[in-house]
């Protein structure tokens, strides 16, 4: 058990809210529990959920295709082939 | 530099990217044409799990045209699953593999918004194969993509392909069933001797009740505020004990070795696709390739979506009269085939009376049983004998056979 692991998980469900935008006050009691018995039953696990996916560096390679396909009932959409 | 130059097979191969312009989404593709007839042979797309995960770790660690060696260099399978049909590798969601975004995508519904289009693009502008027979296929968490993915594709009536079945292999697709064989599983009912002493058994027999209300109050509101918890609290009561035995989750016989997926193979991979060269003749655009992402894992356990009731969509993919292949290797924990024979079994739809009382029959391959076979009509359950998580690896040749079985129109394979 850390205190560090403490004051992060103290506020997760804080954070769950946010990233949801759901306000904490709209949820039960119950949820709120069972939030904080996982917290303090499992902090390890707890403390590796993540909200987002960090983006990937990467560098686009505007020659190397071959074909580039769109369609207009796919407006937003496009296929790059090699 | 063309893939073909890479030397991983000699047949007409296509890479590249779908772009999603507004949301800045680039998934990454490899296609890679029959060796056989690929004018008449069907189309299947391939999709590894995770969450996370490269479907390129399905190419080269299970069912592609080549692996890869411990000198990282590329090794013919003679049992690759192109050998009468072209595949399609697809990265996907974002994030993974080749595939890249600056945003996330959080669950399995989201993920499947941007298949749908890939394919129409894929066969718009190969349209030799649009009319051919496609299916797709998959393992691991694909057991929730792919009956979502399935259910968008049959609601555009418009679409341009062909549709003609799902195949999934060890997946996670009904968890309030599947849970309740963790235990059994690795408690020698599974076919295996138990691998925990009686009182870890017991502990996760005593935890069962309470991570199955958890998981039932998740199919109820399939909110993230308890789909969430449930994932926690059961991942850790039921997966934990075989975890600290350090045993392989993907095979039961064997030890976890060689890093976080325990198998020494998939670093090849990671070894190979990370060259210079290799990326220069794929067209491939990350700076870094990881065989999972875990991050994604992250992402999609906090968005409550390991837990979420997808097996609901396989009801409706059989009241589509879209065949549906369930395979599993009896020799996996995480997946395991006790849990996967348990939820067909108890799928509601218009055969499940029929399907659940139909006969266990012996699987036979070049005259040997190679695993059992359950089926009734479109519906078909396949436990294959000898076969961790990832059947293709263990089993290439009769994975080979029941997969040329099932696309060649045979469902009671």
């Amino acid at each position: 058990f850390s205190v560090q692991q403490s004051l992060f998980n103290e506020n997760l469900l804080q954070k769950a809210s946010e990233a949801l935008n759901f306000p904490i006050e709209n949820l039960s009691n119950d949820v709120k529990s069972l939030w904080s018995e996982m917290t303090l039953k499992f902090p390890n696990a707890v403390s590796n959920l993540q909200f987002k996916t960090n983006p990937k560096p990467h560098t686009e390679k505007i020659n190397a295709w071959d074909f580039h396909v769109k369609d207009e009932k796919l407006p937003n959409h496009a296929l790059r082939v090699k | 530099k063309t893939p073909e130059s890479l030397g991983i097979d000699t047949v007409k191969q296509y890479s590249g990217y779908l772009d999603v312009e507004d949301e800045d989404k680039h998934f990454f593709y490899w296609f890679f044409e029959s060796r056989n007839d690929p004018k008449n042979d069907p189309i299947i797309l391939w999709l590894n799990g995770g969450p996370g995960c490269s479907s390129l770790t399905g190419l080269f660690f299970e069912l592609g045209p080549s692996s890869i060696g411990e000198d990282i260099k590329p090794i013919y399978n003679k049992h690759s699953w192109n050998s009468n049909a072209s595949v399609i590798f697809l990265d996907q969601p974002i994030n993974v593999g080749y595939s890249y975004s600056s945003s996330s995508v959080t669950d399995t519904v989201a993920a499947g918004k941007d298949v749908y289009a890939f394919l129409e693009l894929f066969f718009k502008q190969f349209s030799q194969y649009k009319n051919l027979p496609f299916h797709i296929a998959g393992e691991s968490y694909a057991g929730h993509y792919i009956p979502v993915f399935a259910s968008e594709i049959l609601s555009h009536e418009e679409r341009q392909f062909n549709f003609t079945s799902v195949l999934i292999g060890n997946g996670l697709t009904d968890p309030l069933t599947q849970y309740k064989y963790y235990e059994p599983m690795a408690c020698g009912e599974g076919g295996e001797p138990s691998v925990l002493p009686e009182e870890e058994c017991e502990a996760m027999l005593s935890s069962q009740s309470r991570c199955l209300s958890l998981i039932d109050s998740c199919y109820q509101s399939q909110s993230v505020w308890s789909c969430v918890p449930a994932s926690i609290y059961c991942n850790n009561a039921q997966m934990g004990p075989y975890q600290r035995t350090g045993r392989n989750v993907y095979d039961i016989r064997e030890m976890c070795e060689g890093g976080s997926l325990c198998y020494t193979g998939l670093e090849y991979i990671d070894k190979y696709l990370n060259r210079d060269d290799v990326k220069e003749a794929l067209g491939a655009e990350t700076d870094n390739y990881e065989s999972c992402n875990f991050d994604v894992n992250r992402n999609f356990l906090f968005a409550g979506d390991w837990m979420k009731p997808y097996h609901k969509a396989v009801t409706d993919l059989l009241e589509s009269k879209l065949p549906v292949l369930i395979y599993a290797g009896d020799k996996d924990f995480i997946c395991n085939w006790l849990g996967n024979e348990a939820w067909v079994d108890v799928l509601p739809w218009s055969g499940s009376e029929k399907f659940a009382s139909s006969k266990v029959k012996p699987w036979n391959v070049a005259g040997k049983e190679a695993g059992t076979v359950k089926n009734h009509d479109i519906f078909t359950f396949l436990r294959v004998y000898g076969a961790g998580h990832m059947v293709p690896y263990d089993q290439p040749a009769n994975a080979l056979d029941f997969f040329n079985e099932w696309i060649g129109g045979n469902y009671a394979i």
